[in-house]
């Protein structure tokens, strides 16, 4: 048996919307931690990694682990029903082959049952070894999608260098080139808009803009995104999910060949 | 010329 209702119903739907680009099917892991993903696009090329935790919810049943197969775009189909101010209750039971998501008005006077088909989803499961990281980003979450999308225009693939300067954005394309740097900013008045810069050392990767630029449809759900980076490692893009847990996005860098 | 990496390169399998 499964019930998990959810006050802010609209998170489900922006986090839906957030992933269903990059990844097409994906199982939902539920446990007494909370609700989960984790999956990885087509190529393998960029893993997401979600957690709402049980306490985010309003009500949280979950009497053993269980996962749900499910066809990210079928889902997002389904929440687009559901109304912006909607609470929505994911009902599951064991042994069905389907899930149901109840949405209800705020004054309870509408309730609508959605059922889904699930379906069986063979999916790889990665260790995700917990890292230092040379250097970590914070940011306004919109100011990064801007540089995302306008970098998208010029050239394919972002070089985001950190140094004791800033963090700095280069593309190169048939048109030309773009650089932007943003300096460390702190915004007292609004930490939400600071730029913050933790470098332990220099660091300079390369990572495909498509990738990033789809990363950035979670924008609605964080004012500000986190970007850690390391050399050999895939650079993570994090957004928090008020006071219920993340969306991550793990992205290989690419190398000389 | 550059080469995309995939992530299980470097993430292992549970």
């Amino acid at each position: 048996m499964l019930e998990l209702r959810l006050i802010q119903g609209s998170l489900l739907k922006k986090v839906l919307e957030a992933i269903k680009d990059l990844v097409t099917e994906a199982n939902f892991d539920c446990s007494a931690t909370g609700f989960s993903l984790q999956a990885m696009d087509s190529s393998h090329v960029a893993l997401v990694a979600l957690l709402l935790r049980s306490e985010g919810f309003d009500h949280y049943r979950c009497d053993r682990n269980l996962s749900m197969g499910i066809n990210l775009n079928n889902m997002s189909k389904m929440l687009r029903c559901a109304g912006p101010e909607d609470i929505i209750t994911i009902k599951g039971d064991d042994g069905t082959d389907t899930v149901t998501f109840m949405f209800e008005s705020q004054k309870q006077d509408k309730i609508s049952d959605f059922e889904m088909k699930l379906m069986d989803i063979d999916s790889e499961h990665l260790g995700i070894p917990d890292a230092e990281y040379q250097a970590i980003v914070r940011m306004p979450s919109a100011e990064f999608a801007r540089i995302c999308k306008d970098l998208g225009s010029i050239g394919d693939t972002v070089v985001i260098s950190v140094t004791k300067e800033g963090v700095k954005f280069f593309t190169r394309g048939d048109v030309g080139s773009a650089n932007i740097v943003c300096r460390q900013n702190t915004s007292v008045d609004k930490p939400e808009d600071s730029t913050v810069i933790e470098m332990n050392e220099p660091v300079s990767l390369t990572f495909a803009l498509r990738y990033m630029n789809s990363f950035t449809k979670a924008t609605t759900l964080s004012e500000v995104v986190t970007i850690s980076l390391s050399s050999e490692l895939p650079v993570v893009v994090e957004y928090k999910i008020a006071e219920m847990g993340y969306i991550r996005f793990y992205l290989a860098p690419k190398i000389e060949d | 010329k550059q080469k995309q990496q995939t992530i299980s390169r470097f993430f292992s399998h549970d």
